[in-house]
């Protein structure tokens, strides 16, 4: 698709491309993108937590980056209500060469049915970009505002790494980061998986998962729900999600074709 | 070439003659369609992720304005935008020894980033900044 703008001058002649021609076309944009492929994904909502986090953070590179008077970078979707942007993760967003989020893959309503007071979450980092290290990773859950009779109670949220998943005995557990908030508390939770991301990349065979364990003001366990932790059932936009910032640590060298 | 092939023709004058036709009319051709007289230029190539199908995996942007540099850089190189030293004194290298010398090259002086949001097979999402895929300028090197 060529056209001439007032700036610029333009010398082709606008044809339509044969399909061979465009396959090839592809294939050559497609390798500039360092993709082997075109990804072909199952789900591909937009609408949903990650996504609107990562459209987020698009649009900020974007609009620092964007030139005057341009219009291409034009958002894709709206952005309201998606996950807010901390200060730090601004930090790690101008460091970063990459940025991923990893879908939850363990299904929360069979977990529902043999856990009352934990939940698992699983993240294949298998697929991470070549040549490329983790600098911040972490694990993002939404809160809702809970208004029943534990308005006023504090929760202890907990994020475990599970080590050791034994059969017939507990798992054992490596406690990652810890959270006290307010049953009036609405907003994202985040949990620093940086190192643990790191380990899992170098070792994935130790990638068992997580776990999130609440606590009421008593030290006892309870169902994260009422605390008003979205974990599967609730809001597409207020789905868990993990989420890694990666730099560049080799010289990307694009192959001859 | 055709001087390792003088001796095998038997006819000197005529070859040659047919050589320079063509060579007029390739210049004809060329001045038909501006394109040799054209200086060094940054011109327009907008990549449509759209008009290519992808806006199932591609988030955003929908497209983006690549540019690409086109055009001849041929003495004097003055009028053309951000010529070297190197690449003026290339041109008149050129100019002295034409066939064994070639012209500067009409290449991207200034080139820019952009970033991309795109799902992979597994549904992941990546937002991947993509340097140098923007020409900003152009110039003869």
């Amino acid at each position: 698709n060529f056209s001439v703008d007032n700036e610029v001058h333009s010398s082709f002649i606008q044809r339509r491309l044969r399909s061979q021609e465009r396959r090839e076309m592809q294939r050559e944009i497609l390798s500039i993108l360092g993709l082997p492929h075109r990804p072909r994904p199952h789900v591909n909502t937009k609408h949903t937590a990650a996504p609107m986090f990562m459209l987020d953070l698009y649009n900020t590179i974007s609009t620092d980056a964007q030139p005057p008077g341009y219009s291409y970078y034009k958002p894709a979707l709206p952005t309201q209500g998606s996950p807010m942007m901390t200060p730090q993760e601004s930090r790690f967003l101008d460091d970063a060469d990459t940025v991923m989020s990893f879908v939850n893959l363990v299904d929360q309503e069979k977990d529902l049915l043999f856990q009352q007071h934990r939940r698992e979450f699983r993240f294949d980092l298998s697929r991470i970009p070549e040549g490329e290290a983790v600098t911040a990773a972490e694990f993002r859950i939404y809160k809702n505002v809970v208004q029943e009779r534990y308005e006023n109670e504090t929760f202890s949220v907990s994020v475990y790494q599970v080590l050791e998943k034994p059969p017939n005995s507990e798992v054992e557990l490596l406690l990652l980061d810890q959270r006290e908030v307010w049953a009036a508390e609405d907003g994202w939770l985040l949990f620093d998986l940086t190192a643990t991301s790191n380990l899992w990349l170098v070792n994935p065979e130790q990638n068992l998962g997580l776990h999130l364990v609440l606590e009421d003001s008593h030290g006892q366990r309870r169902n994260p729900h009422l605390a008003g932790l979205v974990t599967g059932n609730g809001a597409q936009e207020k789905q868990p999600f993990m989420v890694a910032f990666f730099k560049v640590n080799e010289v990307r060298l694009r192959s001859v074709r | 070439s055709a001087h390792g092939h003088k001796g095998r023709q038997g006819n000197r004058s005529k070859p040659q003659k047919t050589v320079q036709d063509a060579l007029k009319v390739v210049e004809a051709a060329a001045d038909t369609l501006s394109l040799s007289k054209e200086g060094c230029k940054k011109h327009e190539l907008y990549v449509s992720f759209r008009d290519l199908g992808w806006q199932d995996w591609i988030i955003a942007p929908e497209g983006y304005a690549a540019f690409y540099c086109e055009g001849e850089c041929a003495f004097p190189l003055n009028s053309y935008m951000n010529a070297t030293n190197h690449a003026i004194v290339q041109t008149l290298v050129h100019f002295i020894n034409p066939d064994t010398v070639p012209k500067p090259c009409c290449a991207p002086t200034q080139l820019h980033g952009i970033s991309v949001l795109y799902f992979d097979d597994s549904s992941n999402v990546i937002l991947k900044k993509y340097r140098n895929m923007v020409v900003r300028s152009c110039g003869c090197h």
